[in-house]
């Protein structure tokens, strides 16, 4: 555990906190992309399978299983509770594409060719691409409330705050995950235009709202 | 080393 993997991981967490206070507060879960957060359980499902066997870390495991249940959670509410404020019309993005094109680089990319290292690998490709349904939804309204803007700036930081934990990890202990590091650096790059209207706007006190 | 084997991250 190093510096950048622990503010990644808070910064994850913090995430989920904020998207729960928006819900909760606003009453409503308008600009949150049903089918980003129907990616992340998928994601987190399919990442965390070593629940079943171990070994069981206790830091890892608590923050898997609040991955997981936190993520079905905002599914719950979004299906249920909140239900009349979700966007359908507008959060029509094509996850099949993204799910297909991360089972095929999970089939090409994987440590063993073994159901749970083709998880492992489908899991990163489809996280790298999993914010995409939410920013085409965020693309399509022009605008977002500042605390959505925050919680999809804290989960996109989780990952490139990884980057560095990564090349430390490297030079200190000689080890490197291609697929997590490749994975994450596409993340990133997905996330790229995001953070530049976040910092330009949002942090200057600004609304976020991407030109017409 | 056995432990590369384990994806101990999140």
């Amino acid at each position: 555990m190093n510096i950048f993997r622990l503010l990644g991981d808070l910064s994850h967490l913090a995430s989920i906190f904020i998207l729960l206070h928006k819900i909760r507060t606003t009453k409503s879960c308008a600009g949150i992309s049903f089918r980003s957060q129907a990616l992340y359980v998928l994601v987190y499902l399919t990442r965390y399978l070593d629940l079943l066997w171990g070994p069981w870390l206790l830091y890892n495991t608590v923050m898997k299983l609040f991955f997981i249940g936190s993520s079905v959670y905002v599914l719950y509410l979004m299906k249920f509770d909140y239900k009349p404020s979700h966007d359908m019309g507008l959060d029509n993005f094509k996850v099949e594409y993204l799910i297909g094109g991360s089972f095929v680089m999970a089939l090409l990319f994987n440590l063993a060719f073994t159901f749970d290292e083709v998880m492992w690998s489908f899991s990163l490709w489809l996280e790298s691409v999993a914010i995409l349904p939410q920013l085409f939804l965020l693309q399509r309204t022009g605008e977002a409330e500042t605390i959505t803007t925050h919680y999809i700036f804290a989960l996109g930081a989780y990952r490139a705050l990884y980057i560095p934990n990564w090349l430390y990890r490297w030079v200190m202990e000689g080890r490197v995950e291609f697929i997590a590091v490749f994975a994450g650096i596409i993340q990133t790059i997905v996330y790229a235009d995001f953070f530049y209207v976040y910092f330009t706007k949002v942090i200057q006190g600004q609304k976020f709202e991407l030109p017409a | 080393d056995e432990l590369a084997d384990v994806h101990d991250e999140l």
